[in-house]
């Protein structure tokens, strides 16, 4: 369901060129659980934001759902990343003056969901990652983990084919995190989502149906689930 | 050097009030490095901002080397932070126009230290965390890691008494972290700081001298170094 071909992602800073992504091949099976590890600044988050289109590749293509994403116009852009992804990102990028309940629903607003529906939804939702009694808080009257479960449930409220997820249990102790990957793994299981997760934490990765290892932009190896 | 006693801090949300910290009493020796495990949400980082003055209790006490932080008074507050205190906040909070060597220097340029030197310390330190190629590159031109670094950095630069460290390697792989956990430890025992670290992660936890655990607003356990 996704699949990038030579990837290239090179950034300009002052007088240098910094190479994120050199060269990238990745393929993607639809309903797969993918992890993606590596060092601080080896690229997973470019190669993330590839892959979504938040932003353009400077060499390679990205296929999503056999659609070329490099010939999406920008003005197209958000609607298909909105009928198709959703997102948890690195630095949770909630909105300061809506709720937690407001900000994990605001997908089905911009898909024209009524408000009843969304409120059950999203109550729903919130209940599962341990929320409930956090629903009316702002983001600055939440923990960070808190903080965190609330851009997971703005991933998941609109049931997208794609989940992309960049590092979304860095805030989580270890038995909140077992809890949100039980959740996570039996919903997309359920449902036949794609999930792309960038994580640090190996017992996270443990969950995924394969991981691939980055170093310095490109990808060095692949482990299969069951495998060595 | 730090104590607490009998500390509450109870916030208000609506009609609702919620119990943050629920009667906390600690001690903390100069040198010692503590780390704070628990839940998301049980109250580590609030516990933090309490010890740092960054925000004022409900109930209880707090004492910084023999003063009394309760009567210290608000415009006073940043100043005698300045001169003890250096911060790794959860979420960073570093400036986004300010490249990473002027965000690592920021609290040597509130002590008037020069330019020259200034620019010394900051690279000598940015490059010990292994961000040398990194250092005129602004915020949002840097990997999650990376900008947690410059964090990291900006709380040693001014070799404070009393390091407060909310999560500080939750963005970064095992390698890096193992690189930044011997780096701080060495350069607290070598400078007799103290260290007060809130971590989720039990490799990171097992550094410290002394670990206490956060449940619901309260500390239940206390581990020490070669304890069970
Ligand atoms: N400004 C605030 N207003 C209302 N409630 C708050 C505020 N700050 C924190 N809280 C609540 O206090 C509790 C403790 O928060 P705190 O940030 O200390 O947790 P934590 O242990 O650091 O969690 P995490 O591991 O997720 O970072 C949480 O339930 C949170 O919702
Ligand atoms: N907008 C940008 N401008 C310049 N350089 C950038 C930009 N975004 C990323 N980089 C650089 O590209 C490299 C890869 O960054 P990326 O964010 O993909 O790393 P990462 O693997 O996600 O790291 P982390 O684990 O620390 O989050 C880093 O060295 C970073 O400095
Ligand atoms: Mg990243
Ligand atoms: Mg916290």
């Amino acid at each position: 369901i996704v699949e990038v071909k030579g990837l290239v992602k090179k950034y300009r800073v002052g007088s240098e060129i910094i190479t994120a992504l050199n060269g990238v091949d990745l393929q993607i099976e639809k309903g797969e659980f993918l992890a993606i590890v590596g060092t601080s600044g080896s690229g997973k988050s470019t190669l993330l934001n590839m892959m979504s289109g938040l932003e353009r590749p400077t060499k390679g293509e990205i296929w999503i759902n056999n659609v070329l994403l490099n010939k999406v116009k920008e003005k197209d852009m958000a609607a298909f990343r909105r009928s198709y992804m959703g997102f948890v990102f690195q630095s949770f990028n909630l909105l300061g003056s809506l709720t937690a309940l407001e900000n994990a629903v605001l997908p089905l607003v911009l898909q024209g969901v009524g408000s009843r529906e969304r409120t059950q939804r999203g109550k729903e939702l919130l209940k599962t990652l341990g929320l409930e009694k956090r629903m009316l808080n702002k983001p600055n009257q939440l923990s960070g983990g808190q903080q965190q479960r609330v851009s997971i449930a703005r991933a998941l409220i609109n049931n997208p084919k794609i989940i992309f997820a960049d590092e979304p249990t860095g805030n989580l102790d270890t038995k909140t995190t077992k809890e949100i990957m039980e959740l996570l793994t039996s919903t997309i299981k359920k449902n036949g989502q794609t999930l792309v997760m960038v994580t640090h934490d190996w017992d996270v990765a443990a969950y995924a149906d394969r991981i691939v290892h980055m170093v310095d932009g490109v990808i060095i190896n692949e482990e299969k689930k069951g495998g060595v």
